[in-house]
């Protein structure tokens, strides 16, 4: 048995959490906050078979890998104001830290 | 020392906690959501001497294992509307799911 | 790589956050309940290179260390009702409980 401690961002939370639970894995998350950013995070806890550890790393990286997405991101008309156009931007979202811990016991009552 | 990291129920949480502290073991608490309900539940943190972990274990178990217990469930009397019996119902709560896992180093300061 | 888990108290864990992010370490904190006093505590993750641990339980010792400190207690004069001074007191502040955990594998995604 390991211990997989995975801390994603909020927005990826809810699709990890369905992609592992789809596959029949057990996970429990917990609202944490970034050190550094000091804004909200996820970390998930999930338990699971030593021979399933790599598919569970597998789904936490698809889903929630750091990727470049395009926004639009609204900027002012040169000299009018009030009038935006939309340009697209490209921005770095997602990304994940797993740290997998050897369990000693496991035990359900 | 060993880390016991066990997530039970809600209700169970204040009675595990009074018992664990009873007995002079220390528990941190953290209120975490089941990845498959998404409702609440609550994990504890036990980090206590090898020797005392089948201690931990058995307060646990037998303040949270699963059980069976009656509730009255109440149900509408066959035809006449609004007039309800309490139907006595068997139903199982509790349950707790619980992880050792080995420390390298402890430090108080 | 190893997980230190250290467990702050509310008013220490803002410093203790900064001292260490300002070396360069990665912490996620995770708001938690003391289960024999039953008030808020903070637990910090902070996921570290294994040469790097003692560095960053030095970090955590000076700045959560159990200290005494001199708050003015206010009591009341004897007799005159409504007429307070202030007399020094030596309480007892801080402390820090620290599980340093060895990492079997550690991924960024
Ligand atoms: N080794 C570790 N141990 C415990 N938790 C860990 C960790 N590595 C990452 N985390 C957690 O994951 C979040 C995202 O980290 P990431 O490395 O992608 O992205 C980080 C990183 O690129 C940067 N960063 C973090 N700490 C830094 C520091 N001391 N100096 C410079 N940059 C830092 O700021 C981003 C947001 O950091 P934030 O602390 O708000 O949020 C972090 C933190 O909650
Ligand atoms: N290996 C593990 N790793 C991390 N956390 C673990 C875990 N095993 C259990 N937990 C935690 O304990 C709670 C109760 O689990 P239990 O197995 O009693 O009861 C579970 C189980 O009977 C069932 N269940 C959970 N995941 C499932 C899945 N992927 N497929 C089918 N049934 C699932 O639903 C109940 C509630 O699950 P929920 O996720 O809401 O809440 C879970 C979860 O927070
Ligand atoms: N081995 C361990 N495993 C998990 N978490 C641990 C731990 N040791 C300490 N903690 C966490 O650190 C907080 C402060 O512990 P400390 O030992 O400084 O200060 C403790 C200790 O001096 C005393 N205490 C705790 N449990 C006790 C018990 N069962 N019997 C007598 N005194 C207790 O009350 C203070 C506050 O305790 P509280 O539980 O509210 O809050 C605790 C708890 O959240």
């Amino acid at each position: 048995m390991k211990l997989v401690i995975a801390i994603v961002h909020d927005e990826d939370s809810y699709d990890v959490i369905d992609s592992l639970t789809e596959k029949g894995f057990q996970v429990t998350k917990l609202a944490t906050t970034g050190g550094f950013l000091k804004s909200g995070n996820t970390t998930l806890i999930i338990g699971v078979e030593k021979d399933k550890v790599e598919e569970v790393l597998d789904i936490i990286k698809n889903v929630c890998k750091t990727r470049k997405t395009v926004i639009s991101a609204p900027s002012p008309v040169m000299g009018t104001s009030g009038v935006f156009v939309s340009n697209p931007m490209e921005v770095t979202i997602g990304g994940a830290t797993v740290f997998v811990i050897d369990v000693d016991k496991f035990e359900k009552f």
